[in-house]
């Protein structure tokens, strides 16, 4: 091929007596819509940098993909962001990690990659960057999406229920308590 | 996670990824997809890799490098890489994901050990394949 293009949107137990036809329907969708835009880049001569980048905004943009809009949830009930991108002409990267405020995750990565001397930022040093360079910040609530956050619920209550049945061993009827060691 | 790879018309290949992470995540944790190396690599010489999986296992195993390295140091083709790394090496260590690529002449790989991977590729003449399921 003169040019080409592939994208994923995740890996892991997906089954298909786990998804309904409309939730299938959404996400090849949303997966055609995503590639046509890179392909389409590419097809004008645009380099693969752009195709890259826009086609992640589109999936960052969808709640149906753990990026951008649609994360997932951390133990502390908020969303950590982290992206990176490289550029095989020189080799040159540029990433961000544990970010709450920028839109778009991926564009701070080409941001790093393109306009600091550095390869990777985390945390505010790297929102603090993402300002600088005008990229679009949100509140940390864009993120939110009822279903991540009940999957945050789900996995907190079998991890106290784990606990809980862990801690009945320790059961002692003279305190009737639980004591550890 | 979400990631993409692309080949332009000018030769050059670019890879990308970006993810929320692991849910109930403590800790500051990090998974591979910002790690260059791990979750994201493209060279010229070689190829382009995303990729999306069990993070802890995709760093120790420095997945996107190591497959480039393979057709770089060993000659392999991208297809032969990918499933030595994706069902050997991390299966090997224990992990489980994915990964997609496309290398210097356009030849595209979608490689997981995982029940399902959301994937599509489109290449030069316009040729759409979209999938979800193994």
């Amino acid at each position: 091929n003169e040019f080409a293009i592939v994208i994923h949107g995740g890996a892991g137990t997906i089954l298909r007596k786990n998804m309904s036809p409309e939730d299938e329907a959404a996400y090849n969708a949303k997966l055609e819509e995503a590639i046509r835009v890179g392909h389409d880049i590419l097809k004008n001569g645009g380099s693969s940098l752009d195709a890259v980048e826009k086609t992640i905004n589109v999936l960052e943009n969808s709640p149906l993909f753990n990026a951008g809009k649609g994360a997932v949830f951390t133990n502390a009930g908020i969303n950590e962001l982290d992206a990176s991108i490289m550029d095989g002409k020189n080799l040159d990267a540029g990433a961000s990690a544990g970010t709450k405020t920028v839109k778009n995750p991926i564009n701070l990565a080409r941001a790093v990659m393109e306009k600091s001397p550095h390869v990777m930022l985390s945390g505010e040093g790297a929102e603090q960057f993402a300002k600088e360079q005008g990229l679009e910040i949100v509140d940390p609530s864009y993120f939110y999406t009822e279903a991540r956050f009940k999957a945050l619920e789900r996995v907190k209550a079998s991890e106290e229920n784990e606990t809980a049945r862990d801690k009945s061993a320790f059961y002692d009827p003279t305190i009737k308590d639980s004591k550890f060691g | 996670t979400v990631g993409c790879v692309a080949l332009d018309k000018n030769g050059n290949l670019a890879a990308g990824t970006s993810t929320g992470g692991m849910t109930n995540k403590r800790w500051g944790r990090i998974g591979d997809a910002p790690i260059i190396g791990a979750g994201t690599y493209a060279n010229n010489a070689t190829c382009a890799v995303s990729s999306t999986g069990w993070g802890e296992y995709f760093i120790r195993a420095m997945v996107a490098h190591d497959i480039s390295a393979l057709m770089d140091y060993k000659g392999m083709s991208l297809q032969e890489a990918a499933k030595e790394v994706i069902q050997k090496k991390v299966p090997d260590l224990g992990g489980d994901g994915g990964i997609i690529a496309v290398d210097k002449d356009g030849n595209m790989v979608m490689e997981f050990n995982t029940e399902g991977m959301y994937r599509a590729s489109m290449d030069a003449s316009g040729n759409l394949t979209i999938g979800i399921y193994k």
